[in-house]
């Protein structure tokens, strides 16, 4: 779920 | 991770640096908002609380999930945790004497609690991680306004603090950018949350960004804004 869009983000 | 996104994050490091040169060089924090500092410690706080997860994985020695997008954003997060406590820290103890809190007037609750209720109701899951990162994507979007409240108030801005102001502006306008690019070139559902709330933080820079591009053309020290 981290890499879910925007949670690979700053 | 493309150009877009360094380039952005980069001059959001800026941003950082160019701030706390500015308040260490003049030893003041005159026509800085403490409110706007404030809410950016709560930003970064509520939105890299993954960072337990990660720093865990890795005394724990269990590399599997960890790339080196993980370790650049874990860096980066730790930077931007350390500088906006600090600059917090800063205006609280060495700074004090100097802090504008006369004249930053702006209300915390008329940006805290609509973005609460709004990360309560549109969120992409409703669990705390979720919440309190929709809710950070939120607050960060407003959290400018103390700042520009007193900047308005203040009618000029000197030329670092306009170039802090523009590097905070930019960054987020940066990853728009990087959104449509990432939306255009990979398998990325763009998170339309982060999409709306970063158009609107980088729209309340937009009558600042006019009148700092109208400094630059006509080459003001200062930034002169209508009082």
């Amino acid at each position: 779920a981290c890499l879910e869009a925007g949670h690979d983000e700053l | 991770m493309n150009i877009f996104r360094i380039s952005a994050d980069l001059l959001h490091l800026a941003s950082f640096f160019i701030l706390i040169f500015k308040m260490k060089a003049t030893k003041s924090c005159k026509g800085i908002s403490f409110k706007t500092q404030l809410m950016y410690t709560l930003v970064f706080t509520c939105r890299y609380l993954d960072l337990f997860h990660v720093l865990g994985m890795m005394i724990t020695f269990n590399f599997a999930h960890i790339t080196g997008l993980t370790l650049y954003n874990t860096f980066m997060k730790i930077l931007f945790l350390a500088a906006s406590y600090y600059i917090v820290y800063l205006m609280r103890t060495e700074l004090k004497s100097t802090s504008d809190d006369a004249r930053d007037t702006f209300v915390l609750w008329h940006i805290l609690a609509p973005c609460a209720v709004l990360a309560l109701i549109f969120n992409a899951q409703f669990t705390i991680l979720e919440i309190l990162w929709t809710f950070s994507i939120y607050l960060e979007a407003v959290a400018v306004m103390p700042q520009l409240m007193l900047l308005i108030e203040t009618g000029e801005a000197d030329s670092l603090s306009s170039h802090y102001m523009f590097a905070v502006g930019g960054y987020r306008a940066l990853y728009l950018v990087n959104w449509v690019y990432r939306y255009a070139t990979e398998p990325y559902y763009s998170n339309w949350i982060a999409w709306i709330a970063g158009f609107v933080q980088t729209a309340l820079f937009g009558d600042f960004f006019y009148y700092y591009f109208v400094k630059i053309m006509s080459g003001d020290a200062a930034l002169k804004l209508p009082t």
